[in-house]
């Protein structure tokens, strides 16, 4: 038996809008511990990892382990029916092939059940190799989705540079090239609102913007979003979903030819 | 002329 309830659903609606657009399909391994999925997009660029912990709901129970592989399209047509004030339960038999999702308004005069057909998934997990980055950024995630969103309409590409004084991120195309220089924040009354930079060497990297707006779509879920780089790696932009876990997108970097 | 990486070529498969 499987079963999951989490008392502020309105975080599994944004969870599902930063998964849908990188992926079709994605298998939900369950364990104690908590709901892990961690999938490729359809071009093998980049890599999702949602980490949900089991403390971060109000009731969690997953009695033996098991992976339920599901159509995101379908679970996101399925959220969409619940409201944002909505406790929201996942639950599953052990070796089922649905899984169900029930809704409960705040009052509990309304609940609804909608069940869902898993599917059999070819899960290929990845091993990301534990790294020191050289360079990491916090700045706000709006910030990060304004400046994605603004040079995507110069070129496919953005060049991302951090040094000690700042980051610079570039775009180059027909119409000319566009740069964005934030300072590190000298002095912020709010911790969400800054730009902090950690570095231990000057790191440039050229990555498609594609994807940097895909990964946007998680800004619901954090105020903050974090950027790790090291030289000729992937960068991680890692989004915090309160107290309860975190979705980090992986996108392997453009090298010159 | 950039040449985009596949993830695979950085993460080992389990």
């Amino acid at each position: 038996m499987f079963e999951a309830r989490l008392l502020q659903g309105s975080l599994l609606k944004k969870v599902m809008e930063a998964l849908k657009e990188l992926l079709n399909e994605a298998a939900w391994d369950c364990s104690d511990a908590g709901i892990q999925l961690q999938a490729m997009d359809n071009s093998h660029v980049s890599l999702v990892s949602l980490n949900l912990r089991a403390e971060g709901f109000d009731k969690y129970r997953c009695d033996r382990n098991l992976s339920m592989g599901m159509n995101l399209g379908s679970m996101s047509k399925i959220l969409k029916c619940a409201s944002n004030e909505d406790i929201i339960t996942i639950k599953a038999q052990d070796n089922a092939d649905t899984v169900t999702f029930v809704f409960e308004s705040p009052d509990q005069d309304k609940v609804s059940d909608y069940e869902m057909k898993l599917m059999n998934l070819d899960q290929e997990h990845l091993g990301i190799p534990e790294t020191d980055y050289a360079c990491t950024i916090r700045l706000p995630s709006s910030e990060f989705a304004r400046i994605c969103r603004d040079l995507s309409q110069f070129g496919e590409s953005m060049v991302i540079s951090c040094t000690k004084e700042g980051v610079r991120f570039s775009a180059t195309g027909d119409i000319g090239t566009g740069n964005i220089k934030l300072a590190q924040s000298a002095k912020v009354d709010k911790e969400e609102e800054a730009v902090v930079i950690e570095m231990q060497e000057p790191v440039s990297l050229t990555f498609a913007c594609r994807y940097l707006n895909s990964f946007t779509k998680a800004t619901s879920l954090s105020k903050s979003v974090q950027l790790s780089m090291s030289p000729e790696v992937p960068l991680v932009v890692e989004y915090k979903i309160e107290d309860i876990g975190h979705v980090r997108y992986y996108l392997a970097p453009k090298i010159e030819d | 002329k950039t040449k985009q990486k596949s993830i695979t070529s950085f993460f080992t498969r389990k």
